[in-house]
């Protein structure tokens, strides 16, 4: 799931259908929304009242073509609604010119639109998860709804767990899982930065691992929610990662002693982990970071005083002049604790509470103000 | 038609935030360098969750086609909030 950045200050929020579909009874439109805001209530203390008359938090409309907030409706099919996160007030419009039904396999499923959209409403971006209810695409009547846990996890991080029973309920509420046994705030990453690996997945987000725990990064601080188990975001993988890095081909790799695993997003690709000795020939076990190179996309690996460059396409893949001395990468320091190349295009690497920024076209570290190494949890973790 | 396939991908594109919008803009040519395009398509599918070809593919394609949230996908494209790490 992805945070906007915003939430509703207060739990009790109000609503109004200012304008309703021309073709759907009103009553039936009352009670499909009713109905798509529980689907956000059962999870959390939030509550929706309908209201008659403004103000109100979320007001609801239904248009076609432009509609005065300067983003047209477009017609039948193509963009069905679209909504306002909490800091742009929370608003909601759907598409009149879309044949909005209920109950029904045809046309477009008024309230699956209607959940999805609230969801903005409340602070929610699209979801890179297919099943997630914040997927950007309609996925088509389904007469079985239930929340996917990737939306829950999302509200639940805005909003908090629901406290108290009641509320709509079309299926059975999830058993509770244990509370992993997790700090409440980031304070942690503040006191003591130092992490085990950081990379990029396929999707451009940024996640940073330290023992059994991630965090996701968001522009220059800890997203919201985090940290979280790393054994919970992705399967079956240990704590203590050594190093990760996402190649090309959307893949991501994760290296633990003498071990590595390989997942498409957020699932595990087979039967892992495998020797790196089989997967990465040439590759020595207990490394301390990798990153996948943009300029020769290439993968490079670090040990000690050492790296040494892997190109999955020549055989051998590691060249016989390799390893290299890290001492060749002007400015980077030995034993580094984590490596990535980043959305600018810099290269990053991290040891202790610190990092440098490598710049590929001088290769060698910023000569910058303030000067390399900085602190990683200024720059990175967003602590004071 | 490829070149309506492109425009269509084009509109698409700027339209979630995957291109700025000035890229649909017909009154500055919307001329895109090809790493600004094939990295568009690429994010659009890594964020869809299909192969990440950076090429406009009939899968591609057929995503773009899907009646979809008219909400954006990338918000505050070409900021450039993350350089002073």
């Amino acid at each position: 799931y992805a945070l906007q950045g915003s939430r509703w200050k207060v739990k009790a929020l109000t609503y109004r259908i200012s304008k309703y579909p021309k073709k759907l009874n009103r009553q039936e439109v009352d009670k499909e929304v009713l109905k798509a805001f529980s689907v956000w209530s059962d999870y959390t203390d939030l509550t929706f009242t309908a209201k008659r008359a403004n103000p109100v938090h979320i007001e609801i409309r239904f248009e076609e073509g432009e509609h005065g907030d300067g983003d047209p409706f477009d017609g039948q099919g193509g963009t069905l609604a679209h909504a306002y996160f909490p800091v742009y007030g929370g608003d909601a419009h759907f598409d009149d010119a879309e044949y909005w039904t209920i109950n029904s396999a045809r046309g477009t499923n008024l309230f699956q639109v209607a959940a999805h959209e609230f969801g903005h409403s409340l602070g929610l971006s699209h979801s890179d998860v297919r099943s997630a209810l914040m997927a950007p695409f309609y996925r088509g009547y389904d007469p079985v709804f239930r929340l996917d846990s990737d939306d829950i996890q999302g509200i639940q991080a805005l909003y908090g767990k629901k406290t108290t029973g009641g509320g709509y309920n079309p299926v059975p509420a999830p058993k509770p899982q244990p509370k992993p046994n997790v700090p409440s705030d980031n304070n942690e990453m503040c006191t003591d930065p130092k992490i085990d690996t950081v990379f990029n997945t396929h999707d451009g987000a940024t996640y940073a691992f330290k023992g059994n725990q991630y965090y996701k990064l968001t522009e220059n601080a800890i997203a919201e929610g985090y940290p979280k188990l790393i054994s919970q975001g992705w399967p079956g993988l240990p704590g203590n990662i050594d190093a990760a890095f996402t190649y090309k081909n959307g893949k991501t790799y994760f290296f633990q002693g003498s071990k590595y695993w390989r997942y498409s997003g957020r699932q595990m690709d087979g039967d892992y982990p495998k020797d790196i000795s089989d997967g990465f020939t040439g590759i020595p076990d207990n490394l301390d970071a990798a990153l996948v190179w943009g300029g020769n996309g290439k993968i490079y690996f670090y040990k000690g005083t050492k790296f040494w460059r892997f190109d999955p396409l020549k055989r051998p893949p590691v060249k016989s002049t390799y390893p290299k001395p890290l001492s060749n990468w002007e400015g980077v320091p030995n034993s580094i604790d984590a490596a990535l190349q980043y959305t600018n295009g810099y290269t990053y690497f991290f040891k202790g509470n610190k990092y440098y920024r490598f710049n590929d076209r001088t290769f060698s570290v910023d000569d910058a103000n303030p000067p390399f190494p900085r602190p990683t949890a200024h720059w990175w973790f967003g602590c004071s | 038609a490829p070149v309506q396939k492109t425009t269509q991908a084009e509109i698409y594109l700027s339209q979630f935030g995957y291109l700025p919008p000035s890229a649909r803009n017909p009154a500055n040519g919307g001329l895109l360098d090809s790493s600004t395009w094939s990295k568009a398509i690429m994010d659009f599918q890594g964020f869809a969750g299909v192969n990440v070809t950076g090429e406009l593919d009939e899968e591609t394609m057929e995503l773009m086609a899907l009646p979809r949230c008219g909400v954006k996908d990338k918000v505050g494209f070409g900021t450039d909030s993350r350089s002073k790490r």
